[in-house]
């Protein structure tokens, strides 16, 4: 059974496509078939993996939009066993165009319908937002992992995100779990990532993953070449923790 | 004349609240009449200027909606010559809401139009899009500052505000100007830092600040404390770049 992951946070900028990017690189070096889906109108998940042109494509707006193309979307990337849906500029007009359309929120599962044999993993890259494109994300999708930077600003958030998720558990999608919180760009050294680290495992305990995603500038470099920090740059300690993360995954995920 | 800027950047988490937060408070301190419209369902600028109840309040989602109370939704800071406009989570709706209504881009303007009078800056924190409560922000404005993290993906996305901008000028706000580009957690020691800056001043020359706002963990720290990290710990390098920042806005603004 295909694992559909949506990795999602409203809070911008703390890790969604950079873990988006990485885990389902490390995946697929552990030989799993892997799909990445980038639902944000920026395109960065696609630029992180090396696909630049993003006009006149098939992209997911198509998967939202139920098109005739949106079978053809996805493509090779240059990571063996890794494939993406790019995304387009249009995904950012979705919620005007499907406005009052019902079952507009279910789009993107029944598209994905059409892809899941074909993968073992496919994961999608949220927009900072909790909007109707990361609505569709979350009701297509076997569980959640939440990218959660070690900063006040977005642990005020995190119960947002947390609620939202169980929101859709309760009305639209009851088979979706909380696969996992990941600290992102922690720094040992910073009193403030630590005790909001220690803030978080206090309540949420299990729900944290053990491995932590330390601040590392192998990381941040890694998308101006176009190519996973895994790639760019495996001995780095982002690469390591990232590898570490998507062991922690299979073990969680395929307990088998 | 009131000056109405808005800090907007589609890319998240590159120091939007920060710069707002900090900013004002910076303006205030230099004996301006300040407001701050937190725009963002976040509510993030709201909580780093202390107002905690975000629920049944009066707030921007009033402004943008136009509802009876939207003339009353100023409240004070503790930062002397400060008031906000807090966020509420219902702004999350507002595309949603308006979608089809003739003048829905100009909600924003009109409302403002109560408020002009009695600030000398209105300051409007965006979330991280280019939905309709961006473009009700950029078309209520005078001019728009845009905070820029010195990264790939911050860069790769200049383009789309920029542009964005002159969309907006040539067919809706033609008296906004771009206030400037201004470099948020810049680390000096960063490789990457280093050749982004180098960049975006190579293209865009004079529309650069010439202030540069460092890493710094006292920025990161204030929100938990409801404060500007001006009040928080004016000896810091972030205080002390952002009270620098607000004399070149000062200087840039008000030329006389
Ligand atoms: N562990 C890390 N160490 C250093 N830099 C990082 C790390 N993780 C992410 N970054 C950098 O931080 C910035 C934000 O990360 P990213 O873009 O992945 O976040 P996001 O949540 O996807 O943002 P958005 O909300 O805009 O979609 C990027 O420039 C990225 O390269
Ligand atoms: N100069 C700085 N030094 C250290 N930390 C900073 C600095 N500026 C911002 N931060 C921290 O970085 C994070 C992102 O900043 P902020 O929330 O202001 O960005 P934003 O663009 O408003 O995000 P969003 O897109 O979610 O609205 C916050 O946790 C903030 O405290
Ligand atoms: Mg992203
Ligand atoms: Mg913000």
């Amino acid at each position: 059974k295909t694992h559909i992951i949506a990795i999602a946070n409203q809070k911008g900028g703390v890790g969604k496509t950079t873990t988006t990017v990485n885990l389902t690189t490390a995946l697929a070096a552990c030989k799993k078939r892997v799909l990445v889906v980038d639902l944000d109108a920026q395109g960065n998940a696609s630029t992180g993996l090396g696909v630049t042109d993003k006009t006149d494509i098939i992209s997911s707006y198509d998967l939202l939009l139920h098109t005739e193309d949106f079978k053809n979307a996805a493509v090779k990337t240059q990571v063996p066993g890794l494939d993406i849906i790019p995304a387009s500029m249009d995904i950012a007009g979705v919620e005007v165009e499907l406005a009052g359309q019902t079952g507009r929120e279910r789009k993107l599962k029944t598209s994905l319908n059409s892809y899941a044999n074909n993968y073992d993993y496919i994961v999608l890259d949220c927009p900072p937002n909790l909007g109707l494109v990361t609505l569709n994300a979350l009701i297509a999708s076997t569980s959640v992992i939440v990218p959660l930077q070690a900063e006040f600003y977005a642990l005020e958030g995190l119960s947002q995100i947390l609620s939202t998720v169980n929101h859709v558990k309760s009305n639209s999608n009851p088979s979706i779990k909380l696969g996992g919180i990941v600290l992102t760009m922690f720094d040992k050294r910073n009193n403030l990532a630590v005790q909001v680290s220690e803030d978080v495992r206090k309540h949420l305990g299990a729900k944290v993953f053990d491995t932590v995603i330390p601040r590392n500038v192998r990381i941040a470099e890694a998308p101006s070449f176009g190519s996973p920090v895994i790639l760019h740059d495996h001995n780095s300690a982002g690469a390591k923790a990232y590898i570490e993360l998507a062991k922690e995954v299979l073990v969680k995920f395929e307990p088998s």
